[in-house]
């Protein structure tokens, strides 16, 4: 663990009490491999202990007696200051129906994460309307449609000959013809530098003016979260974030590095493929699991 | 990547980036920069240039298989059907992959059958049929929730009675972390190997190019479980740049036969470890 990554690094402290500047240089090297080995990106990392060395170099550590413990607790302090910082609840205020689009890149869980949401959306009190709008791939419609069967959840007839834009318009007329006060619409996969898909994304967001755009995002994505994250961000203004497959033994660095480039909060983990697998996101929890 | 006349300190330090940044893995960043930092203080890279070849030419070797006969061969040398089976964890691409590969095959003119053993996930069944369908290739199935073996069992009897060359067996996504499946997976290939005593002649599984470090502890875990013999490296169309296959390949000595680069059924390509470490440095 970081912890005695860092006891290792301290203990050449001879009883004097006092760490030198070159010791706790050391420990930045030490917290910064940590958060690399969990897939944190390298520009966050760099930026993160930089955040972090001030109060590295303080009081706190220079006269602590367990100085590992402190540097470990400054790091986690920081990292659930910065996962916690802003508003994580699912925003349905506004203009009803309410409206929530998942996007996301190839594979990340957005149609699962869509049937997951209504669910709980319900349990909330909420009447939910699915609408696949995903309208390349073999069988998403289907997807979608078995797992409306499966909750008994309403879910808009899609064809795969509409457009996905046109699909959004239609489904938010009916859901407020049919009393239906909560949209969430499942999009295709996409890759983030595919002009054309990121402006059916534009258009869809233009047609219906959603509450909440969420990036579903894959816990065990690598270096390129940042990629990803910036450009959802700058193209649709995402509203929060749902990070997949927390079920796994991925560290989940891609937490820290996409709030670190889009500011925005993940709002919901996915734990698992059943419809009930998903809970609010816990700052604390994926803080631990980062630091191993 | 800058232009310098020598190999100075900075130098190393912006390469170190550029393949942490690449998904490389800080253990196998850290141990590839060590032999390159001792190479330098031995004098042997004279420049930047020199540099450079010399750390492609290290990750050309991490990316090879030694002695490893390519997937053709295989194909060629078993007596049909040749039972592919491909596994690995939720949404990687398992399922796109084998459209690919089935239309690849066919292509080279062989008869190709697939197997509809994700008998769990909504429409799993219905996308491979609609698959089967565009590529007019036929598609074993049973209903969804039933077992998976049964499914493999029967694609195989299928394979022999209507004299296929390849049968490929596609299953459900699993985290390798889940005991159960893996157990599952384990049953799959006992009972493939009953009908068959060669099959599964070959087990592919499938990574995605975005995956971090966990993708070693699937490699490691797959392995475990199913004696993986070769990778398919999917979603290098995008801007990852899937630098976590060079630990892959070196740790469990499984070479990539494959690269997905798109959604179509044309978009799949040979692995070239030369093309895939000078993608790295771009
Ligand atoms: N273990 C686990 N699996 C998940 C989770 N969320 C989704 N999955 C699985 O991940 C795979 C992909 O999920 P999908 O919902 O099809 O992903 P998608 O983003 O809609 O995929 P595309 O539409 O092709 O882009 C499926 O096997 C899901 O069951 C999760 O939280 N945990
Ligand atoms: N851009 C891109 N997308 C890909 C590639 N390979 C697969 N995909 C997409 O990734 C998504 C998931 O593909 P699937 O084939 O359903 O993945 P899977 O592993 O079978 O998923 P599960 O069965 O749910 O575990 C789909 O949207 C595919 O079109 C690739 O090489 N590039
Ligand atoms: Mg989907
Ligand atoms: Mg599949």
């Amino acid at each position: 663990t970081l912890g005695n990554r860092l006891n290792k690094v301290f203990k050449k402290l001879k009883g004097y009490g006092k760490l030198s500047e070159e010791q706790i240089q050391e420990g930045m090297r030490e917290v910064r491999l940590a958060l690399l080995e969990a897939d944190v990106n390298y520009k966050v990392v760099k930026d993160f202990v930089a955040g972090i060395k001030k109060r590295a170099l303080g009081q706190e550590v220079m006269d602590s007696l367990t100085p590992g413990q402190q540097v470990v607790k400054i790091v986690h302090d920081e990292l659930v200051a910065l996962l916690g910082s802003s508003n994580q609840q699912i925003d349905l205020a506004g203009r009803q129906p309410a409206v929530i689009v998942l996007v996301g890149l190839q594979g990340s869980g957005k149609t699962t994460t869509a049937g997951k949401l209504a669910r709980w959306l319900r349990k909330k009190g909420r009447k939910p309307f699915l609408v696949p709008a995903d309208v390349y791939r073999p069988a998403a419609i289907e997807q979608l449609k078995t797992l409306a069967k499966q909750l008994d959840i309403p879910v808009f007839p899609s064809e795969t000959s509409m457009q996905p834009p046109e699909i959004a318009r239609q489904a938010v007329a009916q859901a407020g013809m049919s009393n239906l006060d909560t949209v969430i619409i499942d999009t295709a996969g996409r890759l983030h530098i595919d002009s054309e898909l990121m402006d059916e994304l534009r258009a869809i967001k233009e047609a219906v003016s959603p509450q909440e755009i969420l990036l579903v995002a894959d816990a065990m994505t690598g270096q390129d979260a940042v990629n990803i994250a910036e450009a959802f961000d700058r193209e649709l203004s995402i509203t929060g974030v749902v990070l997949t497959k927390l079920d796994g033994d991925a560290r989940g660095g891609a937490a820290l590095s996409i709030q670190s480039v889009t500011g925005k909060p993940v709002k919901l983990v996915g734990i698992g493929e059943k419809l009930d697998a998903i809970e609010p996101f816990h700052p604390d929890r994926i803080a631990n699991r980062i630091l191993g | 990547l800058t232009f310098r006349k020598e190999i100075d300190p900075d130098l190393l330090d912006e390469l170190e980036e550029a393949m942490v940044m690449a998904d490389m893995g800080v253990g196998t960043v850290q141990h590839l920069f060590d032999r390159l930092r001792s190479d330098v203080k031995r004098n042997e890279l004279k420049d930047p240039q020199a540099l450079r070849q010399r750390i492609k030419s290290y990750l050309k070797d991490m990316l090879t298989v030694t002695d490893t006969v390519s997937l053709e061969e295989k194909i060629g040398a078993a007596s049909p059907p040749f039972v592919i089976l491909v596994v690995g964890v939720n949404g990687v691409g398992k399922t796109t992959t084998i459209a690919k590969m089935a239309h690849l095959f066919k292509e080279q003119g062989k008869k190709v059958l697939i197997a509809a053993a994700d008998t769990f996930r909504a429409a799993a069944i219905d996308q491979l049929q609609q698959w089967g369908k565009r590529l007019d290739i036929p598609v074993i199935s049973h209903q969804p929730g039933s077992d998976p073996s049964a499914v493999a069992f029967d694609a195989i009897e299928a394979g022999r009675s209507r004299k296929m060359d390849i049968v490929i067996v596609d299953t459900a996504g699993r985290l390798h972390t889940q005991k159960n499946l893996m157990e599952e997976l384990k049953k799959i290939r006992r009972v493939m190997g009953r009908k068959l005593s060669e099959a599964p002649h070959e087990t592919i599984l499938v990574l995605d190019a975005t995956t971090g470090q966990n993708a070693v502890s699937q490699a490691r875990l797959f392995m475990e479980a199913t004696d993986v013999t070769g990778i398919v490296l999917t979603k290098l169309d995008g801007t990852a740049k899937g630098g976590i296959a060079a630990a892959v390949v070196h740790e469990m000595k499984i070479p990539i036969y494959f690269i997905g680069i798109g959604e179509k059924m044309t978009d799949l390509r040979s692995f070239n470890a030369e093309e895939f470490v000078n993608a790295l440095f771009e």
